[in-house]
């Protein structure tokens, strides 16, 4: 039986993909592809929740709208992509 | 499928575009191509027309960029973001960029074009052999001055076919040089340089002087990628240094160790730990085709499909013989419409408009096809527009291309000039619009045409079939015959997958001990050819728009495009 290696996290120079927890970068995921977006209107402001961003996120994706961070959908906002929105703005 | 709000499109079907720069990954050429390709996806199956701009305003303005290029929507490095496009629109409306920190290829890792050499600019042949080395990248080995080449077949020793691989010491391109090569060293800002530099730019891009003084002389051009070369990180354009130290520890290949990310890197240079210069190695890179094809998509009006095997779905996956699904179809013909004109792909006989001419004809005779006279060609559908052909074969001496109900022919001197398309429908009305492959026995000059599992005989305009390949002792588990090979008099190869079967064309039985594996007999062709036919004693193996031709002792001797060698577009 081999030893797990204890993998060590590097920053590497001019690389611009930051290591960024899985919240983060689903947050940043739903932002960028406008799935979670501040609407202000006359003053109102409210953030969509990020469940039902999630579920938007999944609905479009074909996954199973489950409204949580589960694997398939963390692994899905790792996939390489168009970069335009999903949801329009 | 989904078009953006306003349902946004062009209000004219005569749409232009035009390519601003290149990428350092492929050849300008392969490029041009992969674009060409991926606006015809959209004219297949609209009344939309693309042209091509060199200079001003077109629709839609091509270009490649790293991170901060120009618009309010930044790439993020390798990976990820790939591209986007906007609707259609003025401005920067219609646009498409793509990331430069991708590696572009065509899906299947490099693809390197080569120049000079002896191969007519064919594509490098990975994995080849050289005096007993097997080389999956281009290399400087057997040379002096440090060109790296590449063998175009499979074993150089044999073969000796080869060309030069992308050098900023052979050629640079963009910039005012008109492709000159490097000259090193040069001096830029009274310093001087012995490699490509991003010095003195802020989009990444590696460049030269291409002479020996940049201050004085101002000449300069884009260092191409070497296909060794590291993709992104801080050294972009240098290759992998093997072995390298990192965290003391010493590597001699590619690794992941370090990365939350599981992507592979390489120090550039002996000691990671010190001189803290890296990139990423190459891999199998994003196919240019397909990601340009979903952007033009955008830049029609499409907008994001959750449909998972569309085109316009968001996610990048390579597909080898890709489609329009009938998704990416529906939107873009709510858009547009449907393509107008005569239809690809015809079956209906051929009704003439006009009484024909009273007079001599020789139909009794069943020897003598007479369809060539009444079949006129359509010079609008290009031959050359086509990247890869349903069969292609000799008939009467003369090379046959078929393509979707349509047929071109080249007389067999070779110069002639290609003429078509003509409609299979009015010269073998039974036949399918889609032909797998095709030959003509040499004894009896009888035309055997084969589409999925059936096929069809054809003695001048009297006609045998349809039956079923399992007649000729084919297993039924072949979906298809894609090639045939005549062996002598009475004999035919037909080739299926990675098989091949010797049929006996007299006896209509395919003999004992076959099927062969096609690449234990024809070592060096695809093994997966969709065209297989002999040619002025060579037999040729296609596979997209390249074929491979092989010598009667069955030595691969070139390796080109089907368009320019075969079709001479």
């Amino acid at each position: 039986w081999s030893r797990p290696l204890k993998s060590i996290s590097v920053t590497f120079p001019g690389d611009i993909i930051k290591n960024m927890t899985d919240t983060e970068l689903a947050e940043t995921y739903l932002k960028r592809f406008g799935y979670l977006e501040t609407v202000q209107r006359s003053g109102f402001q409210s953030m969509v929740s990020t469940s039902k961003a999630l579920k938007e996120m999944q609905k479009q994706m074909g996954l199973e709208e489950t409204g949580q961070l589960d694997k398939s959908t963390l692994e899905a906002m790792k996939r390489p992509r168009c970069g335009v929105p999903d949801v329009a703005n | 499928y989904k078009t953006f709000d306003g349902d946004l499109k062009w209000d004219h079907n005569d749409v232009t575009y035009r390519i601003l720069n290149y990428s350092p990954d492929m050849d300008s050429a392969v490029i041009d191509d992969a674009f060409a390709r991926a606006f015809k996806v959209w004219s297949d199956v609209t009344p939309l027309t693309f042209t091509r701009l060199f200079d001003g305003t077109a629709d839609i303005m091509i270009s490649f960029g790293k991170r901060d290029h120009g618009d309010p929507y930044p790439f993020d490095g390798k990976d990820g973001l790939l591209a986007h496009a906007y609707p259609p629109g003025e401005g920067l409306q219609g646009d498409a960029h793509f990331d430069d920190d991708e590696y572009w290829t065509l899906g299947k890792g490099p693809a390197v074009k080569t120049r000079y050499g002896n191969a007519d600019g064919a594509m490098c042949h990975f994995p080849f052999t050289f005096e007993g080395k097997t080389y999956t990248t281009c290399t400087t080995d057997g040379r002096t001055d440090d060109l790296p080449w590449c063998a175009t077949t499979a074993d150089y020793s044999r073969d000796k076919k080869y060309g030069f691989c992308p050098s900023e010491l052979l050629y640079t391109f963009g910039g005012n040089a008109d492709g000159a090569k490097c000259v090193f060293p040069f001096v830029f800002l009274e310093e001087e340089y012995d490699s490509c530099t991003t010095e003195g730019r802020n989009d990444g891009y590696r460049w030269c002087a291409t002479t020996d003084n940049f201050d004085q002389d101002k000449k300069f051009g884009f260092c191409p990628s070497r296909d060794t070369a590291v993709i992104g990180g801080n050294s972009e354009g240098e290759p992998c240094h093997f072995p390298f130290v990192f965290l003391g520890k010493e590597y001699n290949s590619c690794t992941s160790e370090g990365r939350g990310d599981g992507k592979l890197w390489c120090s550039t240079t002996d000691n990671y730990d010190e001189d803290k210069k890296w990139g990423f190695c190459p891999d199998q890179g994003y196919s240019l085709f397909l990601v340009a094809a979903h952007e033009f998509g955008h830049a029609l009006g499409l907008d994001h499909s959750s449909i998972r095997d569309a085109l316009m779905y968001p996610m990048y996956s390579y597909v080898e013989d890709f489609s329009l699904h009938r998704d990416d179809i529906e939107g873009i013909q709510y858009l547009y419409g449907r393509r107008t004109g005569p239809d690809p792909t015809p079956p209906q006989p051929n009704t003439p408009t006009t009484a024909p001419n009273p007079g001599p004809t020789d139909s009794t005779d069943p020897t003598k096809p007479t369809t060539t006279t009444t079949a006129r060609p359509d010079p609008t559908n290009d031959a050359c527009k086509l990247d890869k052909f349903d069969t292609i074969t000799v008939i009467e001496g003369e090379l046959h291309f078929f393509k979707d109900g349509n047929y071109w022919k080249r007389s067999r001197e070779g110069d002639g000039e290609l003429q078509g398309s003509f409609s299979i429908s009015q010269r073998w009305p039974a036949l399918p619009a889609v032909i797998d492959s095709a030959f003509e026995d040499l004894l009896t000059k009888k035309l055997y045409f084969f589409s999925g599992t059936r096929f069809w005989v054809y003695t001048g305009q009297s006609l045998l079939g349809p039956r079923s390949i399992e007649k000729l002792g084919l297993p039924n588990t072949i979906q298809k015959v894609e090639g045939a090979l005549q062996r002598g008099k009475g004999k035919v190869l037909l080739f299926s997958g990675a098989s091949f079967w010797r049929l006996d064309v007299k006896a209509q039985k395919i003999d004992n001990g076959y099927p062969k594996y096609t690449d234990a007999i024809f070592g060096g062709v695809p093994s997966d050819a969709h065209d297989v036919f002999q040619y002025k004693g060579h037999m040729y193996f296609c596979r997209d728009q390249f074929y491979w031709r092989m010598n009667s002792r069955r030595q691969v001797d070139r390796v080109g495009y089907v368009k320019y060698d075969l079709l001479k577009c």
